[in-house]
């Protein structure tokens, strides 16, 4: 940093390169990555040691709320959309997939026909490089990714674990209406719970059906309970980033929430509160053949957009106020009422784009 | 970017015993992946 180190000592004396607090803001942004690092390495060892990071709020996590990460993701996705000269684009490619562990031999088209790294991210796979698994008794990822919390939703709470310490509201994350929610509360309350049956439930009691199954199992001979299972999957930046079907299923509603936009890395995970249920998402709702099934996907800073193939003149990461994260979502309901659209297991649904 | 699938799937079976007891019976639903793993599209995640 400072000129005198070299040369001569009269001429370099008092001069510097860079201005005194330029170099001290460097030095602490050094010394803040090399903390952050730290932290993330420990947790690592934890993992594997088997013990669960846990919720731990912080001062940026607060802080990020300011930020202006609608715009940044916007401004994201436009540089990601110039495009690329032709004999660039391998290269420039091949560090992306080095640097993000993206598998370039079941690309579908060669290189040098992605116009953008935004043509490059949303692209489409050769023909066979996700086999279906075709037993109608399974349910398969919709997408390519890491698997992050899977489990059964019990009690009346109805909440996934974000990360240990600290859950979210499955209702709140679907904006499944309070009314079945408050149903099932309800149910749970009444002393003649047990003159329920899963034969007599319908479309809309599958959450009462869920949450009042502990009373239920000891009051029914030879019949099958349901249960609400849930399963969360991180997509890398590197990952394929489309969504396809978990099952043969009648796609019934879709809804549209605009939330912030919030990174969804570990960390974030860890100090954002609620993070799913404050990001922009896209949640199609139907019915399987054992009942209810929905598929929720979330936006990030970086991946903020949302293409679904039902919708497409939706929509997402618009240039917005922020007084919209209270704005109700926008919910269409597809015909006809009940039947809604058939949708094929492995069948492209939806997607993600950056920016 | 994340995705979370919620599904309703058979939880569990109970069956009559002769002595009118009940025993759980096959047919529950079991994830046939865990936290960690790696998954593909189109890859069973539960059966």
């Amino acid at each position: 940093i400072h000129a005198a180190n070299s040369g001569d000592s009269q001429a370099g004396k008092g001069k510097f390169l860079l201005p005194g607090a330029t170099a001290a803001v460097l030095v602490m942004l050094g010394a803040l990555h090399a903390r952050r690092m730290y932290d993330d390495k420990k947790v690592v060892q934890r993992k594997e040691k088997g013990i669960e990071p846990e919720f731990s709020p912080d001062f940026k996590a607060s802080l990020i709320r300011l930020l202006p990460l609608r715009s940044m993701s916007r401004f994201w996705g436009s540089l990601m959309e110039v495009d690329i000269p032709v004999f660039m684009r391998p290269t420039i490619y091949k560090a992306w997939a080095r640097a993000f562990h993206s598998d370039l031999q079941e690309v579908a088209l060669p290189l040098e026909e992605y116009p953008s790294l935004q043509a490059f991210f949303v692209r489409s796979l050769k023909e066979g490089a996700r086999p279906i698994d075709p037993d109608p008794n399974c349910l398969v990822s919709p997408v390519d990714g890491k698997v992050l919390r899977l489990g059964e939703l019990r009690g009346p709470g109805t909440m996934i674990e974000q990360v240990k310490g600290f859950s979210y509201s499955v209702a709140s994350l679907l904006g499944t209406s309070s009314s079945l929610h408050d149903a099932a509360e309800e149910e749970l309350s009444r002393e003649h719970i047990e003159q329920s049956t899963p034969e007599n439930s319908n479309a809309k009691s599958w959450w009462r059906v869920s949450v009042a199954s502990p009373k239920l199992r000891d009051q029914t001979v030879l019949s099958p309970k349901k249960g609400i299972f849930y399963c969360v999957i991180y997509l890398h930046p590197g990952d394929y980033h489309r969504v396809h079907s978990p099952v043969d299923w009648n796609i019934l509603k879709c809804r549209h929430f605009s939330g912030h936009l919030f990174p969804q890395n570990e960390r974030a995970i860890r100090t954002v509160r609620n993070l799913y249920v404050e990001n922009e998402r896209v949640v199609l709702e139907g019915r399987w053949k054992e009942g209810f099934v929905a598929i929720a996907a979330i936006g990030a800073t970086n991946v903020g957009s949302i293409r679904v193939n039902l919708e497409p003149e939706l929509r997402t990461n618009r240039a917005v106020s922020r007084m919209v994260h209270s704005l109700p979502p926008e919910e269409r309901v597809y015909e006809p009422e009940g039947t809604g659209v058939v949708v094929k297991k492995g069948e492209e649904i939806a997607g993600f784009k950056m920016g | 970017s994340t995705v979370v699938v919620v599904f309703e799937a058979p939880a569990w079976k109970w069956k009559a015993r002769e002595d009118g007891t009940f025993s759980s019976a096959s047919g529950d639903f079991g994830f046939c992946v865990r936290p960690g793993d790696k998954v593909r599209a189109g890859e069973t995640i539960g059966r």
